[in-house]
């Protein structure tokens, strides 16, 4: 009976603590709605916008412990980002034959656009051009194996 | 750690360098 308490209480501290979690992510820029909705799952809806003059990765909160990076975007020399997102894909499972259930869960689309220059990507469907837009769709799954890349080219300055 | 859920996700990257990066869905403490 002991033993079920400590269960219940130390259940109830980590409620607490995801509660605190989306509150801290509410107040930072691009959250505009985080709801908890108990069971450790957390409903997101973020935006931001801005200019690649440096990188980006999200999610990141040091308060919320949140380092686990789904996207990551690296500038590479001059004119050219890498696009890489690790949490849509399990590159360390391939051959491993991991039990392990970490993205089990795991349901969605990945969807990059863009109208520079596209010169490289790892998705097997490629490219669809409209005008002068390019879009690659990856889908996320638990079965998903290659985690989402490309390499876009900007416009050189000037 | 977290890890996405049900989500949708969106990167648009122009050559002029400007993104717009958007995530609508689900994110699961595992």
């Amino acid at each position: 009976a002991a033993e079920a308490e400590d269960d219940a209480e130390e259940a109830a501290k980590k409620e607490a603590k995801f509660k605190a979690i989306a509150e801290a992510l509410t107040k930072e820029a691009g959250y505009r709605s985080v709801t908890y909705k108990g069971d450790g799952v957390f409903v997101v809806d973020y935006q931001i916008s801005g200019k690649l003059t440096h990188g980006f990765l999200w999610p990141y909160n040091l308060d919320a412990e949140v380092i686990f990076p789904f996207v990551v975007l690296e500038l590479r020399g001059a004119d050219a980002v890498r696009v890489k997102a690790p949490a849509f894909g399990d590159n360390d499972s391939l051959g491993k034959g991991k039990s392990d259930t970490t993205n089990a869960k795991l349901d969605g689309t990945f969807t990059l656009v863009t109208d520079g220059e596209l010169v490289s990507q790892n998705n097997e469907d490629g490219a669809k051009t409209e005008g002068n837009r390019r879009t690659v769709t990856w889908k996320a799954s638990p079965l998903s194996k290659d985690a989402p890349m490309a390499v876009v080219k900007f416009t050189p300055k000037p | 750690a977290f890890s996405p859920g049900k989500f949708a996700s969106t990167l648009t990257i122009l050559a002029d360098r400007s993104f717009t990066f958007s995530y609508q869905g689900e994110v699961i403490a595992v």
